[in-house]
């Protein structure tokens, strides 16, 4: 036997060229999906000696999609009368809470508005914004940087006219 | 959990295929059975009167079958039949004398020699509807990309085969010759083998 082998063919004609595989569940082994080698094994060339990795093709077999669509199975269960209505309680509850809470603490804002004040902050605030920064030369940063006076540009003399 | 979803072989046409009856190697009678794998008749019964815009079926990169329409544009056929060029065909040497060819431009001591391309014999590769696997249809696998396919044509390497599905192995007939006496093999075995492959090579596939 080849090893690692899990399907073998029957011997078939190398004339036809061609050979339809079907994948079978069980040759993942409860994986979803698995690596395998194809190979073709010429009739001259036993068990033994025969390679399957010298000119085979790697490729994977797999379980396959899902479908999540509503299949014949589900339709035949809300033709029973059974029908799994949980995502419709979901769907509603969520929105109904949040506007519940929106509702609740526009109230509330509302009737406990009086007793609100913020002033001492937004004061606090604008004297930052309104600060009155002073003279440059006042500034202990500034204060030894000598700042030359400015001098008048030397201007050209407009020629007389003879 | 749910169940692996396993679609039903579509059928293409309503009629019941059956047996029909040929005659071969000019004497031979022989019946024909037809079978329809993956959607795919094999040995059907041709038509009666041959159409160059027949549909044949290719295969795509993972071996799964694809029917192809030929069309006809501007006088031209599109997507036609494929042709096999010389890869199914036998080289051979052909000697003729002056006696057989009575050339005018021949020396009567000459002998001729021509090379000619003989046919193979198409009694039952005819009946398979599928496109045939040829050198010029391989693919490169391997890291770089380097590594020749052959003899295979389909699948190509990384496809993804999903259960309840039927895929076409497809190879090269020729490559596999008889190292002593140089003929073409006559049987076959395909083999699946489990390959152990590294963490950093698995295939996080989408699930």
């Amino acid at each position: 036997d080849i090893p690692a082998t899990f399907f073998s063919s029957e011997w078939v004609k190398n004339a036809d060229g061609i050979y339809p595989i079907e994948i079978d569940e069980d040759w993942l082994q409860g994986q979803y999906e698995r690596r395998v080698v194809v190979s073709v094994q010429p009739f001259n060339v036993p068990d033994d000696e025969f390679n399957p990795l010298l000119n085979g093709v790697l490729l994977y077999i797999m379980m396959g999609s899902k479908v999540g669509k509503t299949t014949k199975e589900e339709w035949a269960l809300i033709d029973a009368g059974i029908s799994d209505e949980k995502w419709y309680y979901v769907a509603i509850t969520i929105p109904t809470i949040v506007v519940v809470v929106v509702v609740f603490l526009y109230f509330f804002l509302h009737v406990n508005g009086r007793y609100r004040d913020f002033s001492d902050v937004t004061k606090a605030t604008l004297g930052k914004k309104h600060r009155v920064l002073g003279k440059i030369s006042d500034m202990k940063r500034f204060k030894k940087m000598k700042n030359h006076k400015y001098d008048e540009l030397p201007s050209f003399k407009k020629p007389s006219k003879q | 959990y749910k169940k692996v979803h396993r679609p039903k072989v579509k059928e293409t046409t309503s009629e019941e295929v059956k047996p029909w009856i040929r005659t071969i190697y000019e004497s031979q009678v022989e019946i024909v059975t037809p079978t329809v794998i993956a959607g795919v008749t094999f040995s059907g019964r041709p038509a009666p009167t041959p159409d160059p815009l027949e549909p044949w079926v290719s295969l795509k990169k993972d071996g799964t079958p694809q029917t192809i329409k030929p069309e006809l544009k501007n006088g031209r056929t599109k997507k036609g039949r494929p042709e096999y060029s010389t890869y199914f065909k036998t080289l051979s040497v052909m000697t003729y004398s002056f006696e057989d060819l009575k050339a005018h431009n021949m020396d009567p001591n000459d002998v001729h020699e021509e090379e000619v391309y003989v046919d193979e014999d198409d009694t039952y590769i005819s009946l398979n509807p599928i496109i045939r696997c040829t050198p010029d249809r391989y693919f490169y696998k391997g890291v770089a990309k380097d590594i020749p396919s052959e003899p295979f044509c389909t699948p190509r390497e990384n496809s993804m085969w999903k259960v309840g599905k039927t895929y076409f192995v497809s190879w090269y007939t020729r490559f596999l010759e008889d190292e002593h006496s140089g003929e073409v093999v006559d049987k076959v075995r395909i083999h699946l083998s489990y390959v152990k492959e590294k963490a950093s090579e698995k295939g996080y596939h989408k699930r």
